[in-house]
């Protein structure tokens, strides 16, 4: 029916390449980094040092978490915290020659993955949306 | 190699049943919109009227846009603004009969589906985690 093998695919062909990947500092305070998502549009990007290496993902749940004070919306704590402070850093990454398989099952548990080379510098993310299209292009072009 | 045909198995078998599906009202302010999906960790999540009525989706992102003004983040717009005001009500839906065929291809632009029946009630989201558990399990098990 089909000989769709994931396991054969490389990351590499249908990745997002580093260069259209919004993504903010370690260093950046919470309120530019709400702005960056909000801007870009997306619920939550990578993470970088200044040498580029991949450090963990931020979220706006993250953030807007951190905006909720005892009584009320407080948006003070968004200038006096950083990115480092409550980004998750305990995540997944893949490098280049993965397969689509590997990134398959990291995929069920995160909406997307960093793909980064052996110095930990970030190539790229993989989405799942990419995945299903490819998915789809196999079984039903 | 597989006979893994997604045309054939309908949604019902494996969407996530209304009963655990968060969601908020047309009328419910903003602010309170934004408590839910900051408790249930949730960044969209379907709007139903008083009949439970599928009518769109609030997203985290519709709600924080609203909060940046001119200068600065205004908190107050959150008391004002209800979630019909900002919510996505353009969204494709789905049937229980539909098949994950169906729903691959509304994944690959959202990343969950609303399940209704004749009424437009909700009766359940279909998620992209859950067809790429159903890919996995095919393909991996
Ligand atoms: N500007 C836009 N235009 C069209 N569709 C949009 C969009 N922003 C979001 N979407 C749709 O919403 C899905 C979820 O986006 P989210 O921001 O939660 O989650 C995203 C985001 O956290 C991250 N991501 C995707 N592209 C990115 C990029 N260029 N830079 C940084 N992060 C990205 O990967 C996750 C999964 O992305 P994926 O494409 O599978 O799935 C996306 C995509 O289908
Ligand atoms: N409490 C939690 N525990 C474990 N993992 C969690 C989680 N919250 C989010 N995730 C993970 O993050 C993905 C994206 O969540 P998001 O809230 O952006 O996007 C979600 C959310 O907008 C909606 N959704 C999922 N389950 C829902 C529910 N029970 N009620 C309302 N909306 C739901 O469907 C979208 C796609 O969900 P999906 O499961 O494919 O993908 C989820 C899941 O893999």
């Amino acid at each position: 029916l089909s000989n769709f093998d994931l396991s054969s695919i490389p990351v590499k062909d249908s990745m997002i390449d580093a260069e259209i990947v919004a993504h903010v500092q370690l260093q950046n305070p919470l309120e530019h980094a709400l702005l960056v998502l909000t801007k870009t549009g997306y619920n939550a990007v990578p993470v970088l040092d200044l040498e580029s290496k991949f450090c963990g993902i931020i979220s706006k749940s993250n953030i807007v978490e951190e905006m909720f004070g005892i009584e009320q919306i407080e948006v003070s704590r968004l200038h006096e915290k950083k990115v480092e402070d409550v980004m998750e850093s305990d995540v997944p990454t893949i490098t280049e020659q993965d397969s689509l398989e590997k990134a398959l099952h990291i995929l069920i548990n995160y909406s997307f993955v960093c793909v980064v080379d052996e110095e930990e510098k970030m190539q790229g993310i993989y989405t799942r949306r990419e995945i299903l299209k490819q998915i789809r292009n196999e079984f039903y072009r």
